[in-house]
């Protein structure tokens, strides 16, 4: 144990000069420096103090970290395989425009279930949805809130939901626009046997608190749903609730930093000059989309002659 | 008539190095998988990356097939002819395609993100 606290070692330093790298130059054991060399952390090289800083960024890197939901992981792969090729290119498309899109699971959740035969199924939770990750580059384009399904829990039925969301402010005086809407009512209706997700924009009730650099949302969602088939009373009892898994927060953003893709560029380009396109002989072209491109340039181009 | 064939063949070979150019600039194909990089934990797509590379000599004549600036082609002779501490141009990229990547962050969360200038598709000489 050190004696002082001049002694003391970084664990992270301990661990790289007791288990050499090999990277990083022999170095005999901590214990065995003299007291001098011990007490010098910052005693060595500066450039083996670079180093030891990189492997303690590498070590923490290498900590496990969070998994997230296999449900948001399955969405997120989804939304790659439409947004990019094989090779990892981004797709061009006029459609959006944006370049970065988080996804981020609530972190304190409390269910309140309430049962009435007449009114129906009522679902409520409390949502917190820590938006560290955001960075003040990141500009929102649009929010919504995911929900996905059980596929275990069918209904022939469609069913119809009442949503009321509420976006609570801890402090209601350093709202920046009073005006804007926190809450509100809608009607959903759907299939629980044709749908897998179900998306609900939330753009206008988050958009104030991203642009302050709110780093906290909560926010209140109440589900009342009753299945269309009067007939029905729930003969599968609370299997709504339990198909109607939380939500995830969906943002999809666009990065303005140096190293983002910024693809109204290549649009702005596109649309003054119509003849280029991707470069065909490009090994990373895709050939199906190439394909399908050549013959519609082609078809243009002649036009454009004519 | 010897030295007339000796002549000829001389220049044929010397004339050979401008057709089949040996090592010339060029793209070159390189391929990774995240997981020799120990990344694969948190790089959940794509699984593989071709970032690609340059790598050749640079011809004295480098403005119609590279694209390069008249500049080079003055460092290039300052090289050769008066001093060859002078760099002469080196084989890099010019053009670049972006990369989308899939990521899941230190809290959990999961984040798509296209970033710019991550594959390099074509080569000039500077």
């Amino acid at each position: 144990s050190p004696s002082s606290k001049d002694d003391v070692v970084p664990d992270e330093t301990l661990e790289l000069l007791l288990v050499p790298d090999n990277k990083l130059p022999e170095l005999p054991p901590l214990l065995l420096l003299p007291p001098g060399m011990r007490h010098g952390y910052t005693l060595l090289p500066p450039l083996l103090k670079v180093l030891s800083d990189q492997r303690h960024q590498h070590w923490e890197s290498e900590v496990p970290r969070l998994q997230p939901d296999s449900r948001a992981l399955r969405y997120m792969k989804r939304l790659y395989k439409m947004s990019a090729t094989k090779e990892g290119i981004p797709k061009v498309k006029r459609s959006h425009l944006y370049n970065t899109v988080r996804l981020f699971t609530p972190h304190a959740e409390c269910k309140y279930h309430h049962r009435n035969e007449m009114k129906g199924d009522l679902h409520s939770v409390d949502l917190l949805f820590n938006l560290d990750r955001v960075t003040a580059l990141e500009h929102l384009l649009k929010s919504v809130l995911l929900y996905s399904f059980d596929r275990s829990v069918s209904s022939s039925f469609p069913i119809t939901c009442m949503c009321h969301l509420v976006v609570k402010e801890n402090d209601p005086s350093s709202q920046v626009c009073p005006s804007v809407p926190q809450s509100i009512t809608f009607n959903l209706r759907f299939e629980l046997t044709r749908r897998k997700w179900v998306e609900i924009d939330v753009t206008s009730f988050l958009q104030p608190l991203i642009t302050t650099n709110k780093r906290n949302v909560h926010m209140a969602v109440n589900f009342t749903c009753l299945k269309d088939d009067q007939h029905q009373n729930f003969k599968q009892e609370g299997s709504f609730n339990t198909a109607l898994v939380l939500p995830s927060l969906i943002l999809y953003l666009n990065d303005t930093s140096k190293q983002a893709y910024h693809r109204w560029n290549v649009l702005r380009f596109q649309k003054r000059n119509p003849v280029w396109s991707r470069p065909r002989n490009s090994p990373l072209a895709d050939p199906a989309e190439d394909a399908g491109r050549d013959d519609t340039e082609g078809k243009r181009a002649s036009r454009h002659r004519r | 008539d010897d030295v007339k064939e000796s002549l000829a063949y001389n220049m044929s070979e010397y004339f050979k190095q401008f057709l089949f150019p040996q090592n010339e600039c060029e793209l070159h194909n390189f391929r990774l998988s995240f997981s020799q990089l120990k990344w694969d934990k948190w790089i959940i797509a794509p699984h593989r990356y071709s970032p690609q590379y340059c790598k050749g000599d640079c011809p004295r004549v480098v403005g119609h097939r590279y694209g390069s600036p008249v500049h080079t082609m003055v460092q290039n002779i300052i090289y050769e002819k008066l001093d060859s501490s002078v760099p002469k141009p080196s084989c890099i990229p010019a053009e670049y395609s972006p990369l989308s990547v899939l990521t899941i962050e230190p809290d959990g969360s999961i984040a798509y993100k296209e970033y710019e200038d991550m594959i390099a598709t074509k080569c000039t000489c500077r």
